[in-house]
């Protein structure tokens, strides 16, 4: 199945 | 020295009871903008981003930029002593350890104090880049938790699809499966029961209902919700806060391996 991925993969640290 | 007067304590509340269950500790931030908030979920699947703009309040002052780290749910429970109709106050000094939620009563002859302890968190700033989104769905705050709830009992993940036909919210589990529908509506008596579906390209993505779910905790804030979907990126469930400002939740997508 889909797995689950994170927010930091599509926003860098400000 | 940081004073904010918000005649509609409720809000506040509200807020609360919408970003406890998913973020245990945060830091709120105050400047001359406003009161914000950005927080992930512990397994940083989620984030959420509060804005509170310093025009919403009756009296806003906040002389330096102040970060105050705060347990939510030890901040839900004073918040609850608060009643719906009181006056709220945050108070806090510069550098100092604890904040002061100031409860007035709406006749003033009954006014609390709370004072909680503050704590230090380490917590990292995520720069959100403005983008312009595959398909914008507005719909019935109401009718989103309906959708959450109704597809949570039957699955796990929840597909969300925008054609041209309309937004589809579809999942599959162990009993069988499930496809809701909703077609662009704005034809309706209230402005905040239609369905606006803008559409600049198909997309469609998957998440895990269990965020959505808690995502809808916000529903009491206003009585319509935005979906903004782009392949490329995390979902952008907004609610917005009265005049004065928004509860956005970023939803990381599931993607196939």
């Amino acid at each position: 199945g889909p797995r689950q991925s994170t927010i930091t993969k599509f926003f860098d640290k400000a | 020295m940081l004073e904010l007067r918000l005649v509609q304590g409720s809000l506040l509340k509200k807020v609360l009871e919408s970003i406890k269950d998913l973020v245990n500790d945060a830091n709120f931030d105050c400047s001359s903008t406003g009161f914000s908030l950005q927080a992930m979920d512990s397994s940083h699947v989620a984030l959420v981003s509060l804005l509170l703009r310093s025009e919403g309040f009756e009296h806003y002052r906040c002389d330096r930029n102040l970060s105050m780290g705060m347990n939510l749910g030890n901040m839900s429970k004073m918040l609850k002593c608060a009643g719906n109709d009181d006056i709220i106050t945050i108070k806090a000094d510069d550098g100092g350890d604890t904040v002061t939620f100031m409860f007035e009563s709406p006749t003033q002859d009954k006014i609390a104090d709370f004072e909680m302890k503050l704590m230090d968190i380490d917590s990292e700033h995520l720069g959100i880049p403005d983008a312009e989104y595959h398909s914008i769905v507005r719909m019935p705050s109401s009718e989103f938790q309906r959708i959450c709830k109704d597809l949570s009992t039957i699955g796990d993940t929840v597909v969300i699809s925008v054609t041209k036909e309309g937004v589809k919210f579809s999942t599959a589990g162990d009993i069988g499966t499930a496809n809701i529908v909703l077609r662009q509506n704005t034809t309706v008596d209230k402005p905040e029961d239609a369905i606006v579906i803008e559409m600049n390209e198909p997309v469609s993505l998957s998440f895990a209902l269990r965020y959505m779910n808690s995502f809808t905790k916000a529903t009491p804030l206003s009585d319509t919700v935005t979906i903004s979907l782009s392949s490329e990126l995390p979902v952008v469930v907004e609610y917005k806060v009265a005049e004065m400002g928004y509860i956005r939740y970023y939803l990381a997508p599931k993607i196939e391996e």
